[in-house]
């Protein structure tokens, strides 16, 4: 099953 | 002082029949350029980005710029209250608590005005750079609807898949399996019926439903939606709001374990 990722890990935190 | 003033208060349903599912408050920023909210649902997994131009309202004013932390589900509820027709302003005072929404019927016969709390919130702001997709897909809304819509019954998640050949959606799971491609099509009778593929490379991105279907809930909003993809990066689905801005959401893909 694929896992769903976090948008944190694609953009960082300003 | 902040006052901002659309004719067609049904825009500003729209936009908030689009976040609703996804947010429960937002913060609004307003300068004097517009208003532009930029909030994750509380999973994290998405993000939504809405951005109304000032010379996009009939009338603007902003004094000195704003930070609104805002309840979705209230606002949502005040702007249930607007009639069809009736034009609405958005008022605050500088350094507020409160703003107050003011819907005005098209003959003037009824004032209606209703003030919300604002909120203190605390803010995660992600810095999404200009990016260039891989694969540009411009279609029908209500399709695109129709297509999350009609796979989500068959899995939790649905793959996007791009080639030369089109692009193709397909879901699967215990009862079985579907797909859906779709082909370039800019032979349409009317310009929002197109589908246009802009591929530089082929991808293969999967999503879960459970946000695309509140994606397409800013169907009403514009006749045409843009998806942009690359691999392994979020997919950006954009919706125009009129001559006003636009509404961008993000959505981080599946990967596989």
């Amino acid at each position: 099953t694929p896992i769903q990722n976090d948008l944190r890990e694609f953009y960082a935190l300003v | 002082m902040f006052e901002a003033r659309l004719v067609q208060s049904a825009i500003l349903k729209k936009v908030l029949d689009a976040v609703k599912d996804l947010l429960t408050e937002a913060t609004f920023e307003c300068s004097d350029s517009g208003i532009q909210v930029q909030a994750m649902d509380s999973a994290h997994v998405s993000l939504v980005s809405l951005n109304l131009r000032s010379d996009g309202f009939d009338k603007y004013r902003c004094d000195r710029n704003l930070s609104m932390g805002m309840s979705i589900s209230c606002m949502s509820k005040i702007l249930r209250c607007a009639g069809a027709e009736d034009t609405v302003t958005l008022r605050a005072w500088d350094n507020p608590e409160s703003i107050t929404f003011i819907f005005e019927s098209p003959n003037k016969d009824k004032l209606a005005e209703y003030e919300m709390k604002l909120i203190n919130m605390d803010q995660e702001h992600l810095g999404i750079p200009e990016t260039s997709y891989s694969c540009v897909i411009k279609m029908p809304s209500g399709e695109f609807s129709r297509i999350c819509r009609d796979l989500s019954q068959f899995g939790e998640s649905i793959t996007f898949a791009c080639s030369k050949e089109g692009i193709k959606f397909s879901a699967s799971g215990d009862y079985g399996s579907a797909n859906i491609k779709l082909v370039q099509n800019t032979d349409a009778d009317k310009e929002e019926e197109a589908v246009v593929i802009d591929m530089q490379e082929p991808l293969k991105l999967t999503f879960a439903c459970r946000y695309l279907n509140c994606f397409v809930k800013a169907g009403p909003l514009c006749n045409q939606v843009q998806l942009s993809m690359s691999d392994d990066v979020p997919l950006v689905c954009e919706y125009k709001i009129g001559d006003i801005g636009h509404i961008k959401y993000y959505l981080a893909p599946k990967i596989d374990d």
